[in-house]
């Protein structure tokens, strides 16, 4: 019964899209049934992809209630749910509709027991979408830069999960941590790092993700690491991580 | 009549809260009078000044429309509204509020005529909270960072700027766009600011951002740059921007 996995930090560019596309493409690599779901209007995952062109995404999905005739299929690659900027709309949109925090998780219910992973890129920030992923969510995985205003941001994030928890979603908890663009040269990078250990413990995950510059280059070819660079650091780190997360689903 | 400007754009972790904090700072260093507004439900601006404990906040600006009681002076920083992250809720609180689009552009015509410049720091969104700035404002300024995600997201939001300007504000302009944590030694970097430069044209500034870590660790004293390490490189070009913005304020 596949695991639903919001991948979610509403701080900015802390690597939560180039998580999704790259770890999701590993446990795919890695024989796992995956799909993705792209919350964001910005449709990063999309274009990460090379996909374009789309005509159903999940906008229709929000306002229609189901997946059919939205999931593109292709080798090699996580099955996909696309985002348009249109999904900009959906946050006055659904404001009235019946249900607005449950739609994602109702349309998922039809289709999770055809994989092992499903995947959420949540949008930088902790509005309707992203209420949406959270209660269509089992776990959230946290991608982090160390950095200042991500760790600041963290306290908020954790209220808004304990908020979806109370009122929609009562089994949802932290799988783990990421620590993403790592540079271990810099002393604000091991501070910070420090810090994340000491409050998240265990579900630290130990891959951190270094700051790779191929990872940043892929996305304009829209290709993932693996098809783009497959011998890169940023290829090496996230394979390391799928193992990582696969390793602990065991224990 | 000060002049409003909101910095902003979509894409998440591109220098938005870092330039509003050092260019509104080395502006108050020229000697100009400058106003802040942290219009970010994760209120970075905020304690990216050191302003901590804030009871009156941008987020009654909006639902009270007056600016009375809001404003933090302090010696040699810019005036300064405080954001809390009770603005989260502002976004479906507003959407049944009169005038809704409104709230900030009238609370600021109080008082903006106290100022040569009113910057308002956006959220990475283009919901109401950002409508609000771009409907305040006369004119914006785009922080970018030179990679893929962030060029492609430009598209999305001159779009949002000409469905503004035909609403509710007609002579919003871009005033100009700043190149963030820059990299001259990247291919990337160098390949989108040439991209940019094409589209922008003069717009863009000349003066760019260099990737400087003191511009990373000054918020975690709650300091800008100039009181962190007014030696440091990011001090250096963030003067040197506020120069180049007032030498284009003379022609
Ligand atoms: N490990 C890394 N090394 C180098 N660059 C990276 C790395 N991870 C992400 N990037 C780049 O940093 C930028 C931000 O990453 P990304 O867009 O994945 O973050 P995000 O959290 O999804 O952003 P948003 O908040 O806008 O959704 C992108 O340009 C991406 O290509
Ligand atoms: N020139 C720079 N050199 C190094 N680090 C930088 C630079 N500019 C910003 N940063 C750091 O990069 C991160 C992102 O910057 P910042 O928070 O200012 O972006 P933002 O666009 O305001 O993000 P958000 O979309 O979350 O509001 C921060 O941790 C900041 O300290
Ligand atoms: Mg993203
Ligand atoms: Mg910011």
């Amino acid at each position: 019964m596949g695991e639903i996995i919001a991948i979610t930090n509403q701080k900015g560019g802390v690597g939560k899209t180039t998580t999704a596309v790259n770890l999701s493409k590993a446990l795919t690599l890695l024989k796992r049934k995956v799909l993705l779901v792209d919350m964001d209007p910005q449709a990063n995952c999309t274009s990460g992809f090379g996909f374009s062109h789309i005509s159903r995404s999940v906008y229709e999905v929000l306002l229609k209630g189901t997946l059919d005739g939205v999931i593109l299929r292709r080798e090699k690659t996580p099955d996909f749910v696309p985002a348009t900027t249109d999904l900009t709309g959906a946050e006055v949109e659904l404001v009235s509709v019946d249900n607005r925090n449950f739609r994602l998780k109702n349309a998922l219910s039809a289709v999770r027991g055809n994989y092992d992973y499903v995947f959420i890129d949540c949008p930088p920030s902790l509005g309707l979408l992203t209420v949406n992923a959270l209660t269509a969510a089992d776990s959230v995985l946290i991608p982090l830069q160390c950095e200042f205003y991500a760790l600041e941001g963290l306290g908020k994030l954790l209220s808004t999960l304990k908020f979806v928890r109370d009122a929609f979603n009562e089994h949802l908890y932290v799988k783990g941590v990421v620590l993403t663009m790592f540079d271990s040269r810099l002393n604000l990078t091991n501070q910070v790092a420090e810090e994340i250990r000491k409050f998240f413990g265990e579900k630290l995950f130990r891959t951190a993700i270094a700051r790779n510059v191929r990872l940043a280059e892929a996305p304009s070819f829209g290709r993932d690491i693996f098809e783009y660079d497959g011998k890169s650091r940023g290829a090496e780190n996230y394979i390391a991580l799928a193992r990582e997360f696969l390793k602990r689903e065991k224990q």
